[in-house]
This record gives structure tokens, sequence and C-alpha cells, in this order.
């Protein structure tokens, strides 16, 4: 079946879309075909990975609002493996243009699934609001949600409203909506506060954390202006290490679907 | 008259939060008389100042939504001259509760025009998002909008979407909705890329950008979590100093009103 992961938190700067478009860099790096979705207005998932729009571009924006078929949607990148269905700020609008339509957070999960070509992967990027453009990616994500907690103590404030979202959506939209992992990003071994962080999301979430914890590396903040991920701008950086350890903590928990 | 500031820019973790609460307790420390407004369901500003909210605590929400007035929702804080509207996760709601109101851009403006409590500057802290709650802000802000953006390269991606909503709104709502300032955040002098996105900015914004860069400093994040500003918490640190030397800038600037 294909594996569907969304990365969410509401909380805005904590690593989303780094985490989104070098997990799904790395785990296509795996022979694994992979499709990101890139489901925030910023479209920075988009632009991290190098993808121009043609002027007259389709987008998620297409599928969400005129119903067009994410297979038509659907782009190249430079990783043979790895494919992506871009946005544009255009998107910020579906907010506001879907709040009447019928099963309104279903669309994106009905689009998936009408997708002929066969991935292995799916990686959804969300904005940082918990709006209809996010509760769509946690409805779609049928094996659950990533959710990168920055290692700052403002970072810990919003856990508590993102768990109560996630339980709605459980109980409500998406029964398999599980936590499929926390990851702690942009450590600071120089202060004290982000081993208090860390250690604290790991009493909260014992089995949901990952083993590994991202530092904060240069190299991962200067690789989207690049136009690459991060195996492919730094590949023995601290950055891609963590990343990459990462993504065999991921692949190994996706093996029980 | 009571200058009003609001500080916004949708991506996400750029310093807003931090931008707002520092240069509000700084100014107040100047003897002016703050109020801070907290437009975030995330209520960042309210917890970095260590506002506990009591049970039946009234916030931003109960204005916006059961129209209270905002004269009782203003609380005090452990500074003499600093007061704030709080904020909780129920705003989030706000954003599709007012969907249907009529001028539902204006709700905050008017509310503040009927406080009674002179005040001699107001901020307003705004989400992520370009949303009705950052729109509300952006209207209200009667001396314009202060822009953080982090020196790095995701974070010049969305300037362009931001400057397209502030002239809509300028033509629409508020026309005196100018840029009061560009602040230049979480600069890191190891990389070259920081030094480029800065340079970048004072060429687009050379009249509006803050001579003053606000550099990363461990500092900054840790005060939140003792509820305290920098001037508080660390009054020494380069991320004090910066924050004074851009109070500094901004009082010059708001000299012309
Ligand atoms: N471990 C890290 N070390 C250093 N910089 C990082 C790291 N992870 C992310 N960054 C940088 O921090 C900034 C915020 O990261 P990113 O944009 O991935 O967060 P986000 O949660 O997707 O933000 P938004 O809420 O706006 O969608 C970016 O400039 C990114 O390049
Ligand atoms: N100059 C700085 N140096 C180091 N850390 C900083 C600096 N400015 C802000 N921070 C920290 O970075 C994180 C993001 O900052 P902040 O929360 O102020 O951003 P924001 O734009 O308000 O985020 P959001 O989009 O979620 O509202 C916080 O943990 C904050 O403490
Ligand atoms: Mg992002
Ligand atoms: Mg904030």
């Amino acid at each position: 079946p294909t594996i569907i992961y969304s990365i969410a938190n509401q909380k805005g700067g904590v690593g989303k879309t780094t985490t989104a478009v070098n997990l799904a860099a790395l785990v296509s790096a795996q022979n694994k075909r992979v499709l990101i979705i890139d489901s925030d207005p910023q479209a920075n998932a988009t632009s991290s990975l190098g993808v121009k729009l043609p002027e007259n571009g389709l987008t998620l924006y297409d599928v969400l609002v005129n119903k067009h078929p994410l297979d038509e949607v659907i782009q190249p990148t430079y990783r043979p493996q790895l494919f992506i269905v871009p946005s544009s700020p255009d998107l910020a609008a579906a907010e506001v243009e879907m709040v009447r339509f019928l099963a309104r957070e279903l669309v994106l999960k009905k689009a998936i699934e009408a997708i002929s070509t066969k991935f292995d992967f799916i990686f959804i990027d969300t904005p940082p609001s918990l709006g209809v453009l996010t509760i769509n990616a946690l409805t779609a994500a049928r094996h659950g949600v990533i959710i990168p907690v920055q290692s700052e103590y403002l970072a810990l404030e919003g856990l508590g409203h993102l768990l109560n979202t996630i339980r709605l959506i459980r109980d409500n939209l998406n029964a398999h909506l599980q936590i499929a992992g926390v990851l702690m990003t942009m450590f600071d071994s120089r202060t004290k506060l982000a081993t208090q962080v860390v250690n604290e999301v790991r009493i909260y979430f014992p089995e949901e954390t990952f083993e590994t914890v991202v530092p904060r590396n240069i190299r991962l903040s200067e690789a989207p202006s690049h136009g690459e991920d991060i195996l492919t701008y730094a590949p023995n950086s601290p950055g891609s290490m963590s990343y990459q350890a990462v993504t065999k903590e991921l692949l190994k928990r996706s093996e029980k679907f």
C-alpha cells in the first residue's frame, strides 16, 4: 500500500518543511517512489526542491478548489524517484473558498485515492495553522502525523492544542491518525533549556519520539537557497547525518504497514 | 494620539512574538503607557510575559466574537506601564466564526477606538498567516506594520505575498498602513547567506529596514520560559542590547506622529 505521512505543527518555523523535504528526498534515495505534497501557500517545499512553476502551472489549489485530478498536477524533481505536487500563494484563498464545500475536510484524501501512479510513500507538508489545509492533510494521513518540535520553550506551548486537533480528527475523519513520530529539531547543545525541552517531550511521548535529535546546522538553512535537499547539498554535514538517521528510524517504523 | 503598530509576517518562527514582546516592554520602560494585544491563538506573547489566564478569563476572542469591550479584557503585567490583551487557543475559532460578520476586518480597529484607558503605544502580535486575525491587526495598525524577517533564505520567499496583502489593505481598509519598519532577526554571522539576505532586504526596503540587526542569541529563546522580556531576564545580553537599539530607532521614527 502507499504509506502516507503528514508533517504538522501549527507553531511557526519549527522545521516542518525542512523535515518534509529531507525525509521525502532521503526515502526516495532508498529507491522508493515518493511524492511530496506542498499544502502550504508559502510554497517553501516547492522552492526548497528548486521547482519553478510554469506560468499557467497547476498546483494543489487546482486540485482542492477546481477538482483537477492530482495526476495532472504532479511534477518531477531533480531526484528520479521524487515527485511533487507544488503549491503557490493562491492556495491561501482555498481556506476561504472551501468553507462551503460539502465534506471539505476529505477533498485531499479523495484526490490521493484517485491517483493512478503508484507511490511507495507520500509526505504532506503543511502551513503553520490548524485550518482547512492542515485538517485536509491530517485526514489524508493514513499512516499518521510526524510532529517536528523545536527544542525551545515556546514550542512546547502549542503541543496540547495540536493533540486536541489530532484527537478530534481521529474521532471524526481519520481513525488511522496516529502520531507516527515526534522529531526534536534545531537542538542547540549550548543551552540547558534545549535539553530540558527534549527530556520533557520524551516523557510525554515515550514511544513516539525519535531517538535521533536534529541539531541546529547552518547547512540545513542554506540548502533551500540552492533548491536542494541536504543529502545533495551537504551530504556529510551534521544536518544530513541526522536526517539520514531519522529516515532509517522512520523506514523501520513503516515496516509494520 | 495613541501610536498603533502591528507586527506581522506570515512566515512562521521569524521572531514576531519576540519582537512584539520586547519592543512593548522596552518602550514601556521609557515611561510610556503601552498595551500589547496578542492576536495569535498560540498565545505566545501572553505566556512570554508570564500572564496566566484565570479559569473564566476573558481574551481577545471575547472582544472579536462576543463584542466584549476591550477595557474589560485588559490585564496588567509585571511591568507597571505594560498591559496586555491576552489570547488563548479558542481564538482559532474566531477565524471561522467571523467569516459571516459584516465588516469583519474592522472589528479590532473599532474595539481599540472604544477603549477609554489612554495608551501611548499599542503593539499587536499576529499569527503566522494572512487570515482574518492578521487582517484585523493590519487594519487597526494606524501607524504601520513592523515586519520581522529572519536572516535566512526561506524568509525572503514570502515577502512579496505579504506586500501584496499590505497593499490590498491600504487600498481598501486602512489608508495609513505603511511599513513602519523591517527588522532583520536571528542574524548568524557564521554564514555568508545571512549577510546576503540582509543586503538584499536593504536593497528592497532602503528606508524601512532598521539599522539594527538582531543577532541569534540564546537568551532571547530562554526569556519566554521565565515569563520575562529580555531587559528583565538578561539585560546585558546581545539580544537585549539589540532590542534596546531597535527601540531607540522606533521611538525616533515615531516622533513624526
Ligand atoms: N536543524 C536546523 N538547523 C538550522 N536551520 C534550520 C534547521 N531546520 C530548519 N532550519 C531553518 O529554519 C527555518 C525554519 O524552518 P522551516 O521553514 O523548515 O520551518 P517550518 O516549520 O516549515 O516553517 P513554517 O511554519 O513557516 O512553515 C528555515 O529557514 C530553515 O531553513
Ligand atoms: N534573535 C533570536 N535569537 C535566538 N532565538 C530567537 C531569536 N528570536 C526569536 N527566537 C526564538 O525563536 C523561536 C521563534 O521566535 P518567535 O516565536 O518570536 O517567532 P514568531 O514569528 O512569533 O513565530 P510564530 O510564527 O509561531 O508566531 C522562539 O523559540 C524564540 O524564542
Ligand atoms: Mg514550512
Ligand atoms: Mg508568534
